[in-house]
């Protein structure tokens, strides 16, 4: 089973859209998926189609053990997802800063999980408890970068934050790769920036960009994965692209 | 004074570009203005070209009084600045969190601020305690949107916060307006995400718009606002453009 992370805390930079779509695309390799959405904004919940109301329990209920995995998991789509909520943020978060082993709940959670072939973890905007949180259940990060200069300015301190972890509370943590997202090769920032990283990363950067495109942005307000919305489209072709890379390329190869 | 926080918990809609634009757009009017950068990423003192090493104290000593006013800011292109630094992310705002009265420690380092017509800060896309010590040391806030799907989301959790505040720690505080962010009026979305803004919160959204426009994205890694970087470009007549509509537009009008 893959564990994997989808960090930055460089926000709008694609981490929800890459859960999403990474998601769906791993389903047309015949993969088993587990989305887990740990961002109390839910995104990944909304863009999944699934509306506040319809939330029994969420991956709040789950850390802190008041229910167990058959119940909080719902599936849409063919994906199965933990959703999150946007109480998650006030006193809830304040309770699990508080909780004794708070860095380790949603990996002791997820101790029993089986009969998956991927867990993708969709994190904040943040390098907090939550993001802390996903980074102690999983071994592989993936880092979503917006090919512009604020989003690299960002990239040290997560680099920093996952050597941290992997010292002190994860030693199977590692970055498995950097992938371009809002990519267009006219513009000459976009250009510049993708060398720069391909510079100072030389064998994490995927070769799959992933280029701006309009659908991608309009799939979540129908509630689809961009495969659903429009299979033609060049935001599925990259997708598509992406996910084959993943299956192909192993962690710590 | 007018105190202005630009916020909105959604990543990546445009909030420290529009601090930096709309600083150095009021200076066009003849206003003194101050910028404080409350974001542990620090992208507002990046943007003005300022790097880490030669920042000697930021708005965590501020807050914890450590140092005070005349020794934090920084002066740049005209615009007088409280830098942040990334270490306010790890211990230091952990210790934040346990200072009795936390919610206000900005606030009360800023109660013997003189000399500027504005000061607007910069927030996290969180609303975590940092933007809290935000949202309780002004009277304006200001939301820059992106007008897409996701965005759209974020926006019922953001008014929720700011009316909470409003009831319990800052009386004065209201949202002066909500203005829409990398907007391309050809992009359908677009279009319709506007709308829908308007129709929920018909007298909050400001006329002006900002095109996306790439010199914009360009201006940081110079260390310039867009005035300085491409005078002729749209991202300076559209940030002029709304600079004058908030010169104009006194809150609570
Ligand atoms: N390749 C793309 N082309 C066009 N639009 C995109 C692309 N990828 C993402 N977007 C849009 O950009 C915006 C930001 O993406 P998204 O919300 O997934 O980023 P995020 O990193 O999850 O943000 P946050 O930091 O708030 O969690 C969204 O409106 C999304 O629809
Ligand atoms: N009008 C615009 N046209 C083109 N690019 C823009 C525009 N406004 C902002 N950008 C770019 O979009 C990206 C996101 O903007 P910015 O970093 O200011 O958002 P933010 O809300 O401060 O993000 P965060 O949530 O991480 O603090 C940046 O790369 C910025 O240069
Ligand atoms: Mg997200
Ligand atoms: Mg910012």
């Amino acid at each position: 089973m893959r564990k994997i992370a989808i960090s930055n805390n460089k926000g709008g930079v694609g981490k929800t859209t890459s859960a999403v779509n990474i998601g769906a695309g791993l389903l047309k390799f015949e993969k088993k998926v587990l989305l887990i959405d740990i961002d109390p904004q839910s995104h990944l919940t909304y863009s999944l189609g699934i509306k506040a109301h319809e939330i029994k329990s969420d991956v709040y209920d789950l850390m802190t053990g008041s229910a167990g995995l058959s119940n909080v998991i719902v599936r849409r789509n063919g994906l199965d997802l933990i959703p999150s909520s946007p109480d998650m943020e006030g006193d809830k978060k304040k309770n699990i800063m508080d909780t004794p082993g708070n860095e380790f709940l949603l990996k002791n959670a997820l101790s029993d999980l089986s009969g998956y072939d991927y867990v993708i973890i969709d994190c904040p905007p943040a390098l907090g408890i939550l993001t802390m949180n996903a980074l102690t259940s999983v071994s592989e990060v993936f880092i979503p970068l917006q090919t512009e200069f604020l989003a690299l300015q960002g990239m040290s301190e997560l680099l920093k934050k996952v050597r941290v972890i992997k010292e002190k509370y994860n030693e199977s943590l590692d970055i498995t790769g950097i992938f371009a997202t809002m990519y267009n090769e006219r513009k000459k920032l976009n250009r510049e920036v993708l060398e720069n990283v391909k510079r100072y990363f030389p064998d994490k950067v995927f070769k799959t960009c992933i280029r701006e495109n309009i659908a991608i942005a309009e799939a979540p307000s129908f509630g689809k994965s961009i495969f659903d919305y429009d299979k033609e489209s060049n935001g599925a072709k990259d997708y598509l692209e992406l996910c084959k890379e993943i299956v192909e390329r192993f962690p710590h190869d």
